[in-house]
C-alpha cells in the first residue's frame, strides 16, 4: 500500500534540496 | 521529467532506473556522490526517472511513503512542465500534496498560477486536510532588520486563504542548511572529513551561528505546526551530545548541531508527513 506526495512548486523554490535533505544526500 | 521517489525502509543504496520514451526500462543504477546519471537522463529522451532509497526519518510500518516529483513549472521556460504538473494533479494519482513557496519570492505570478491550479483542483475534490505549505528559504529573512519568520508565515497563511485554500498548514523550512547539517551529522557519525571545502565550511559555521542566535524567534514560526512538538532538548536522540564537530573554524557541540537541525523545519515535515501517512 503506497501514500503518494506530489511535490509541487515553481522553478527555484528549493523543492529538490528539501527531497535531498529527507534523504540525507545530495543525490536527487 | 517527473520522478517517483520510493521509501524503503533499510535500503543501503540509493538507485534509480529511467523510463524511456519507447516504454524501454534502462534498470537499476547506483546513485553516488561523485556520479550521478538523473541529469542526463533529465535532458534525454526519457518519459520518467524511478528513485528507491531510504528516507531515515520516515518510517513505512503502515504504508509505503511514495514522493512524486513534479518538474517546476514556469511559463518562461517551459510551458510542457505546466502541463506535465496540471496532469498529475487531475489524474488523482496522489494521497497527499506538498507544495513549496520560496521566501524569496513570495507571491510571484508563476507560484500564484500553480497556487490557483492546485486550489481549483481542491475545490472539484473539496478535500482540504491533506495538503501542507513549506515556506522555504524561511533564513533568507534578515532578522537583524525586524524582518520576522513569525509575521512572514501569518502573511502567507493569509493569502493562501485568500486563495481559497480553508486553514492551511504552513511550515517554515531551510532545506539548504537542513542538508549541510543532515551531510555534516552523518560524517561525524562515520568519522569521515566534511565533504565540503573550507569556504563553504565557513559559511554554514555562520549560517548555524545565526540560527542558534534566533532560535527562540525561528521557533515561534513553528510552534503552530500540528505534530511538530518542537522542543530544543534533542539529548535524548544521541548518547554523546556534548561531542565536538568542527566545521570551518569553530568547533559546535552536537548538541548545537542537532539544535539548528530541528530549526530548519525539516524535522517538523517529516513528523507531519508521517503523522499523515499513519492516519
Amino acid at each position: 500500500d503506497e501514500f503518494v506526495v506530489a511535490v509541487v512548486a515553481p522553478m527555484s523554490s528549493g523543492k529538490t534540496t528539501i527531497l535531498n535533505a529527507m534523504l540525507g544526500k545530495a543525490l536527487l | 521529467i517527473p520522478m517517483k521517489i520510493t521509501d524503503i525502509d533499510g535500503l543501503e543504496e540509493i538507485r534509480a532506473q529511467a523510463i524511456h520514451l519507447d516504454g524501454r526500462v534502462s534498470g537499476w543504477v547506483s546513485l553516488s556522490d561523485e556520479d550521478s546519471c538523473l541529469s542526463d537522463w533529465n535532458t534525454g529522451t526519457y518519459t520518467s526517472i524511478e528513485i528507491q532509497g531510504d528516507f531515515p526519518n520516515i518510517d513505512n510500518h503502515v504504508k509505503r511513503m511514495v514522493f512524486l516529483d513534479t518538474p517546476g513549472p514556469n511559463n518562461s521556460t517551459n510551458m510542457l512542465h505546466g502541463e506535465l504538473t496540471h496532469k498529475i494533479l487531475s489524474e488523482n494519482g496522489f494521497t497527499f500534496l506538498m507544495f513549496v513557496l520560496n521566501t524569496t519570492q513570495f507571491g510571484v505570478e508563476d507560484e500564484r498560477r500553480l497556487l490557483r491550479m492546485v486550489a481549483d483542483k481542491l475545490k472539484i475534490d473539496g478535500d482540504h486536510s491533506s495538503i501542507v505549505f513549506l515556506v522555504n528559504k524561511i533564513d533568507a529573512l534578515d532578522l537583524e532588520r525586524d524582518e520576522c519568520p513569525k509575521t512572514h508565515v501569518g502573511r502567507v497563511k493569509s493569502y493562501l486563504v485568500e486563495m481559497g485554500f480553508k486553514t492551511p498548514i504552513v511550515i517554515p523550512v531551510m532545506g539548504k542548511l537542513s542538508l549541510e547539517l543532515r551531510v555534516c551529522l552523518a560524517a561525524h557519525k562515520a568519522q569521515i572529513a566534511l565533504p565540503f571545502s573550507s569556504r563553504v565550511q565557513c559559511r554554514i559555521a555562520h549560517e548555524i551561528d545565526y540560527v542558534l542566535a534566533f532560535k527562540e524567534t525561528y521557533g515561534m514560526a513553528l510552534k503552530y505546526v500540528p505534530s511538530a512538538g518542537i522542543d530544543f532538548s534533542p539529548s535524548s536522540l544521541h548518547q554523546n551530545t556534548a561531542a565536538n564537530i568542527r566545521i570551518g573554524d569553530r568547533d559546535f557541540t552536537l548538541e548545537e548541531i542537532i539544535e539548528a537541525e530541528i530549526i530548519t523545519g525539516i524535522p517538523a515535515l517529516e513528523r507531519c508527513l508521517q503523522a499523515s501517512l499513519a492516519s
